[in-house]
C-alpha cells in the first residue's frame, strides 16, 4: 500500500511541471524512502533524475515496493484539477492498475478524487555513478533560466565557458551574437542570490538549446541551480528539493 | 560544425 500526501499539491504540480515536456512515460518507483523516477528524452540527449524523499511529504507511507507508470500529460491534466492548496494525498495498492488522486481543501469540506489508469513501461533504469567534474557552479535559479531564454533567442546553441573567475555564456547565431559574463560573488543578505564557482580545470562546453530551455523548467522548484560540468561527462543541473532532487543529465554537442 | 552527443556512453543499465 502506498500513501503518499503532499501538504500542497502546487509541489507536485511544479514538479511533474519540472519534466513534463521532455519525457513523457515514466517509472515512479516508490519504496519506504520516498519516490524515485528516471527517464531518458527521445533523443537520448537528455537524462532526468527525480528523487523524492519522505521529508518532502506531510505523511508517506509505502510498505511494500511498487511501480506506478505513468503518462504525465494524462497526470498533468488530473493535476490542473486540483488547486495548488489542497493537499494532495497518491493512493496505490500493492498491485496497482490506477493511482488514485486524493485533493482535499484544506479550508472547506471538499475532496476531489481521480484515478489515473497505470501504463507498462518498458524502460530500462540507468546506474549513475558519481561522476568526476572539472567545475561546480551555484547560482540563482531565476538568473540561470533568463540567460538561458535570452541566449536561445539567438541560437541553437549555447556555449558555457569556465575559467578561475569567469563564468561566460554565449551564442553565435544567424541574427547576432550575444554573452552574459558572471563573476563569483557572497551575498550575505540574501545567500540564495550568491553566486558560488568551484574550478579544478577550465571547461569550454557547448549544448542544445532547446535542452537548456527544458531543463529551465526546473527552476520553480527551487531559488538555486547547482550546475556540474566536465569534459568527459554529460553535465549535470539539479535543482534541490526540501528533501530530494530533480536532475537533468544533458550531453554537450563536440566538433566533428 | 558542431554534432549532438549522446548519453549512451557514460551511464551503464542496470
Amino acid at each position: 500500500m502506498l500513501e503518499a500526501k503532499f501538504e500542497e499539491a502546487s509541489l507536485f504540480k511544479r514538479i511533474i511541471d519540472g519534466f513534463k515536456d521532455c519525457v513523457q512515460l515514466v517509472n515512479f518507483q516508490c519504496k519506504e524512502d520516498g519516490i524515485i523516477a528516471q527517464a531518458v528524452d527521445d533523443s537520448r540527449v537528455l537524462l532526468v533524475s527525480l528523487e523524492i524523499g519522505i521529508e518532502a511529504f506531510q505523511n508517506y507511507r509505502c510498505d511494500h515496493p511498487v511501480t506506478l507508470g505513468i503518462d504525465l500529460t494524462s497526470l498533468s491534466k488530473i493535476l490542473r484539477c486540483g488547486n495548488n492548496t489542497d493537499n494532495l494525498t497518491l493512493i496505490a495498492d500493492d498491485t496497482p492498475d490506477s493511482v488514485l488522486l486524493l485533493f482535499e481543501d484544506t479550508k472547506k469540506d471538499r475532496i476531489a478524487e481521480y484515478s489515473l489508469k497505470l501504463m507498462d513501461i518498458d524502460a530500462e533504469f540507468l546506474k549513475i555513478e558519481d561522476l568526476a567534474y572539472d567545475c561546480t557552479l551555484k547560482m540563482p535559479s531565476p538568473e540561470f533560466s533568463k540567460i538561458v531564454r535570452d541566449l536561445s533567442q539567438l541560437s541553437d546553441s549555447i556555449n558555457i565557458m569556465i575559467t578561475k573567475e569567469t563564468i561566460k555564456f554565449v551564442a553565435d547565431g544567424d541574427i547576432g551574437s550575444g554573452s552574459v559574463i558572471l563573476k563569483p560573488f557572497v551575498n550575505m543578505d540574501k545567500p540564495q542570490e550568491s553566486i558560488n564557482l568551484n574550478m579544478d580545470q577550465p571547461v569550454d562546453l557547448t549544448f542544445g538549446s532547446k535542452y537548456l530551455l527544458d531543463i529551465v523548467k526546473g527552476s520553480a522548484l527551487s531559488d538555486n541551480v547547482g550546475v556540474r560540468l566536465s569534459s568527459e561527462a554529460p553535465a549535470l543541473f539539479q535543482f534541490d528539493l526540501k528533501s530530494g532532487y530533480l536532475q537533468f543529465f544533458l550531453a554537450p554537442k563536440f566538433n566533428d | 560544425k558542431r554534432t549532438q552527443g549522446t548519453l549512451e556512453s557514460f551511464f551503464k543499465k542496470r
